[in-house]
C-alpha cells in the first residue's frame, strides 16, 4: 500500500441508546477527520502532515476530549496533554499540562522538531509555546457545558462516597453525554 | 482522547494522540497519552495510539509492547493488537489503532465502542463506533 491512516476519538462504554440524529453527527465528523488525512497521503503528504491535521481538527471539535470540549480538572480547569512520534527515526515529542495551548499535538510536533528534549510539562511546557509560537487561548475557549456538568455531577458523588479520585467516570455519566460516559481519556 | 496513526508512500511511519485526560483528575495527574511507549508509540514495524483508561495503559507499557511483540515474537500487527487487548489488557479498558510499514491498519478494543475511522490507498475505508 502506498499509504494507510487509522484515528480515534476515545473509546469505552459507548451507548446505541441516543438518536439517529446525534450518531450520525460523529459519523460525519470521523468522515470528515478521515478526509481531512486521505487528502494529504493521496496527495503525496507526509504522514507527520497527515496526523498533525486529522487530530487538528478533532481537536477543534468539541464533541471530543481534545482541545476544545476537554474535560475539566478538580478544581475546574482544563490541562491538555499530547504526544507525536516517528517510528523511523525515534523522534518523538510531548506536552503535558498545558492550558493555553489551542493545538497541543502542534506543540508536541514542534518540541519533536525543534527541540532536543522529548517532554515539556505544565509552565515550562508554556514557555516553550511562547518560544515557537504556536496559537494560544483562554482557558474559556475549552469550556463545554456538557463537560461542567459532568464536573458537578463527579464532585457531588465524590462528596458522597469515600473521596477518593476516582479513575471511572461515574455511573449517572454515563447518560450525560452521547458516548461520553466512559471515555476515559 | 483522539489519535491518529499514518504510514506514508516514503514509508515513514507516525503516531499522535491528544487529549483533555480524565473528568475531576487532581493533583497534576498524567495518564498515557504524553508517555512514549505507552499510549503514543512508533518505531521502525508500527505506529500505535491508545484511549482508554490511562493507568492500565501505562502499565501495560501498551505502544512499546505492540511493536516488541511484532517484531520479537515475530508476529503480525492483528497478533499483536489482539495480544495487548485480549490478554494483557482486560476488558473494558482500552482501545487501540496502529498501522505497521506495510500500511496494514488495526483497529479495535475491549470496551463496547470507540470512535474510528481508518483508510488506505486501496480503497479500503471504515468510520464506525461499535462492533
Amino acid at each position: 500500500k502506498e499509504w494507510a491512516l487509522a484515528l480515534h476519538g476515545g473509546a469505552g462504554a459507548i451507548s446505541e441508546d441516543r438518536p439517529d440524529s446525534v450518531k450520525q453527527a460523529y459519523f460525519d465528523d470521523l468522515d470528515e477527520a478521515l478526509t481531512i488525512g486521505e487528502d494529504i497521503l493521496a496527495d503525496g503528504g507526509s504522514a507527520e502532515d497527515a496526523v498533525e491535521k486529522v487530530i487538528n481538527y478533532l481537536e477543534d471539535n468539541p464533541r471530543f476530549n481534545a482541545g476544545k470540549g476537554a474535560v475539566f480538572t478538580h478544581d475546574g480547569e482544563h490541562e491538555l496533554d499530547a504526544a507525536f512520534m516517528v517510528g523511523n527515526t525515534r523522534e518523538a515529542g510531548t506536552v503535558t499540562g498545558v492550558k493555553t495551548v489551542k493545538n497541543p499535538i502542534t506543540l508536541a510536533r514542534k518540541v519533536m522538531e525543534t527541540s532536543e528534549h522529548v517532554m515539556f510539562a505544565t509552565e515550562g511546557a508554556e514557555r516553550y509555546a511562547d518560544k515557537v509560537g504556536v496559537e494560544r487561548v483562554d482557558q474559556e475557549y475549552f469550556y463545554t457545558e456538557s463537560r461542567y456538568e459532568a464536573l458537578q455531577r463527579a464532585l457531588d458523588q465524590e462528596e458522597e462516597g469515600d473521596g477518593k479520585q476516582s479513575s471511572l467516570i461515574p455511573e449517572e455519566d454515563k447518560t450525560a453525554l452521547y458516548a461520553d460516559g466512559e471515555k476515559y481519556g | 482522547t483522539v489519535g491518529a496513526v499514518a504510514v506514508d508512500k516514503d514509508g515513514q511511519i507516525v503516531a499522535g494522540t491528544s487529549t483533555g485526560g480524565m473528568t475531576n483528575k487532581k493533583f497534576g495527574r498524567v495518564g498515557d497519552v504524553p508517555i512514549i511507549g505507552s499510549g503514543t508509540y512508533a518505531s521502525d514495524v508500527v505506529a500505535v495510539s491508545m484511549t482508554g483508561w490511562g493507568e492500565k495503559i501505562m502499565r501495560a507499557v501498551s505502544g512499546h509492547t505492540v511493536s516488541s511483540y511484532m517484531k520479537y515474537k515475530p508476529a503480525s500487527l492483528e497478533e499483536a493488537g489482539d495480544y495487548l487487548l485480549q490478554e494483557v489488557l482486560n476488558p473494558g479498558e482500552a482501545g487501540m489503532i496502529a498501522v505497521d510499514k506495510y500500511g496494514n491498519i488495526y483497529t479495535d478494543m475491549n470496551t463496547n465502542g470507540m470512535f474510528r475511522g481508518s483508510s488506505d490507498s486501496e480503497g479500503n475505508r471504515e468510520v464506525a463506533i461499535w462492533d
